[in-house]
């Protein structure tokens, strides 16, 4: 996929820094 | 049973499991199950039952010092005391957003206020850029300057369908309804099974075995 057909916020919503799944791992 | 949890002292900020299953989608035993959690993070680093920075870092990174613009933003958005911690009760209000069964109204206002960085009641270009840049790095990922701005620009016309330079709430809504997968992060397919993960009867009735 070209960069520019990027949705911004789909980019972002992939940082590790949302996904909160983390603070179940035992 | 027995009365034996009841008599632990609670900490600062407890609230009773029943009071916050009633304003969440969570049941009570999930409430409980979600404060073997809690205890957990919040005792970490500083054990005084309260989740600081650090360890809510901790907990996502693995690391206490590891700085990160999107966690910094749901720690805030966490905190909603505004006073640099997350007491149990936030904690649980906070999580329902991201339960399986919780309105997706609600996961599509919680995205807003996470990327509306400066307070302003919209998200605008300069904070869009400003987060994939901040992606970017996290990711390690380099592109150029001219190829971001071409990723920003694109995702704002598409989204600021009024065309006034910010993206506010109704234009935030129908954009994500347009892409659902902007907010699968704001759904925890773990919290429909945190009994299991965290049961909360262990740590009392191994006490209670061993007397």
């Amino acid at each position: 996929t070209a960069p520019v057909t990027m949705n911004a916020f789909e980019l972002i919503s992939t940082s590790q820094g949302l996904n909160l799944s983390s603070l179940f791992e035992k | 049973m027995g009365c034996y949890p009841s008599k632990q002292v609670k900490t600062p900020g407890y609230e009773e499991p029943t009071v916050l299953a009633a304003e969440t989608p969570f049941t009570v035993s999930e409430v409980e199950a979600l404060y073997e959690l809690f205890k957990k993070l919040s005792s970490s680093i500083i054990d005084d039952g309260l989740i600081h920075k650090e360890e809510f870092q901790l907990a996502l990174f693995k690391n206490r010092n590891k700085r990160n613009l999107f966690a910094d933003r749901i720690f805030d958005l966490f905190d909603v005391k505004r006073n640099g911690v997350i007491e149990f009760g936030e904690f649980v209000r906070s999580l329902g957003i991201f339960h399986p069964n919780a309105p997706v109204e609600d996961k599509i206002a919680f995205a807003f206020r996470l990327y509306d960085l400066r307070h302003t009641g919209f998200i605008e270009r300069e904070e869009l850029k400003e987060m994939v840049l901040a992606l970017l790095h996290e990711s390690d990922l380099i592109l150029s300057d001219d190829v971001i701005e071409q990723i920003v620009d694109k995702t704002f016309s598409d989204a600021d369908t009024k065309g006034d330079g910010k993206i506010d709430q109704e234009e935030w809504k129908a954009f994500v309804l347009k892409h659902p997968s902007l907010i699968k992060n704001m759904t925890l397919p773990y919290l429909k099974d945190i009994t299991i993960v965290f049961p909360s009867f262990v740590l009392s009735s191994e006490v209670e075995d061993s007397e």
